[in-house]
């Protein structure tokens, strides 16, 4: 047993708590937020700047104004010098503030093999540490779409741009500085979908509203079994999943919260474009094709996705079509159905979208060691068309007309 | 199925550390050690133990071996009752000829260890 041995020993049991839990491995104040980076610290949710108190975490409604001190972590606080009037009331009180909250499966997490790991060609010493990347769960939401926020220097585990979600919410009010969190997880389904609802940290009656998105993309149809069909969730259980998961979130959101459904995934496309490529692992003899791949997973009933990821083409489509079937609950539920403390939506999914409209070339699009999420180059077209979806939403809150005076006077509001 | 998620940690890593010996023109043996070398202190020591232990094993390799036959010779990866011995790198010998190669390296000290 690999987590037997000294030291991974360690590493295996924190991951094994964020895996039930996806609660910070390290908070003080028992907040949910923590002051971390990795072991869903600040690299999933917006770092606590006092990790021993638990009234101080990001998203908050300001304690006392924020006249002495900075209760929600969002960089702003004291007092104006000729008025003595605080700074949080005059520059976020009006602005309508809210955090983002995003419940996903790998693809939010950003799911990223690096492949200096992988290719003998690429392969460097250095590489290997990466220790903060396996507390990370082989995730790296910090340059993610949906709530990434660190600019991406000299590193060769991972290259390329960071633009998110949250960082346009952010850019769009700067009172929503820190206020995101991340719960995606690498194989989430609508059955874990409940499990992430729990793990959200937020009060109904002392944060800001929340802009939740809920993008189980395809963990409810993909699996590893020969008889793939069987193990897909059924309409009827994955309709029960969600709407178990939105009475809960109900339950936990502040008033004023939108709940944002998306589309689930068709990824049929990835065979046809994959299959006769060359997979990292075999560059050096030229002699480990994806379709190779793909077979060897399909054959030890570990592979991500016995449906797509697939040389049948009926089977591919049939999943497609399982896939559509769930995305059409998902579309009568935010027709239908209403809450008390947050307005449902649904948008169509950014890849299909991407895909469909001939946006991306497919090969560029995906990650080079599975082939099966999107790359570092990926996000930033996935955070422009979901961008452009919810801007057509009542969701995103207005332009803070602050923003200037804010950056004047606080900077960088404190980092992230 | 037939060892899952081990076999093919164990198929990927030797697959890699095989190639990149062959890269620098050494033997496994030198691979797994410069991979031990770049582990974490508190590992990095009972790394060397297990590659000192099976050295006589990983010099003496066969070439016919795959990433996929040594592990399967190692008893990470085994092909269960029903099921079609699954391989991601191209065989590279016959199925009687590659059951003779099994059969001479599982008698090696390999397993035991």
């Amino acid at each position: 047993d690999f987590c037997k041995l000294p030291y991974i020993k360690d590493i295996c049991n924190i991951l094994n708590n964020s895996y039930t839990s996806l609660a910070p491995v390290e908070d003080f104040d028992n907040d949910g937020f923590s002051a971390m980076e990795t072991g869903r610290g600040s690299d999933w949710r917006g770092r606590d700047c006092v990790d021993n108190d638990p009234q101080v975490y990001p998203g908050r409604r300001p304690l006392n104004s924020d006249y002495f001190s900075d209760s929600n972590c969002n960089g702003i606080w004291g007092t104006k010098n000729d008025t003595f009037l605080s700074l949080e009331q005059e520059l976020c009180k009006k602005s309508q503030p809210r955090g983002l909250i995003f419940i996903g499966d790998s693809i939010g997490a950003h799911f990223h093999m690096p492949e200096v790991w992988i290719n003998p060609l690429l392969f460097s010493w250095p590489g290997l540490n990466g220790s903060s990347v396996i507390l990370d769960e082989i995730d790296w939401p910090q340059f993610g779409f949906a709530t990434g926020f660190k600019n991406i220097t000299r590193n060769i585990l991972i290259q390329g741009l960071t633009d998110s979600l949250y960082l346009r919410l952010r850019n769009r009010n700067r009172c929503n500085h820190r206020d995101y969190q991340n719960l995606s997880q690498n194989g989430a389904s609508s059955y874990e979908g409940l499990n992430h609802v729990n793990s959200i940290a937020r009060n109904r009656t002392t944060d800001n509203p929340a802009l939740v998105i809920y993008a189980m993309q395809g963990n409810d149809v993909c699996n590893n079994f020969n008889d793939t069909i069987n193990h897909m969730t059924s309409p009827e259980t994955f309709r029960r999943n969600v709407m178990k998961s939105l009475f809960l979130l109900d339950e936990k959101l502040p008033p004023q919260s939108h709940v944002v459904l998306v589309e689930l995934v068709e990824a049929d496309f990835i065979f046809p474009a994959m299959a006769e490529r060359l997979h990292p692992i075999g560059r050096l003899h030229k002699n480990v094709f994806y379709k190779n791949l793909y077979e060897w997973f399909n054959c030890m009933q570990i592979g991500p996705c016995t449906g797509w990821l697939n040389a049948n083409q009926t089977l591919r489509d049939i999943t497609s079509k399982r896939a559509r079937k769930l995305s059409t609950i998902l579309k009568y539920i935010a027709t239908n159905e209403t809450f008390k403390n947050f307005q449902v939506h649904y948008i169509q999914n950014p890849i299909n979208y991407l895909v469909r409209n001939d946006k991306i070339n497919i090969t560029e699009f995906l990650e080079p060691v599975d082939s099966l999420h999107p790359n570092q180059k990926a996000q930033v077209l996935l955070t422009e068309t979901v961008w452009n979806f919810l801007e057509k939403l009542p969701v995103l809150g207005p332009v803070n007309p602050h923003n200037d005076e804010i950056i004047r006077i606080f900077g960088e509001q404190g980092g992230h | 199925v037939n060892g899952g998620m081990s076999c093919a940690v164990c198929t990927v890593l030797t697959g890699v550390t095989m190639q990149i010996a062959e890269l620098h023109e050494e033997d496994l043996f030198n691979a797994t050690k410069r991979l031990c070398n770049v582990l974490p202190n508190k590992i990095r020591h009972p790394c060397f133990r297990i590659v000192d232990k099976v050295e006589p094993y990983l010099t003496n390799l066969s070439e016919k071996i795959t990433p996929d036959l040594f592990c399967l010779v190692y008893g990470t990866c085994r092909v269960d009752k029903g099921q079609p011995f699954c391989h991601l790198f191209p065989l590279t010998m016959e199925q009687e000829e590659m059951e003779n190669v099994l059969k001479k390296e599982r008698e090696k000290m390999l397993p035991k260890i």
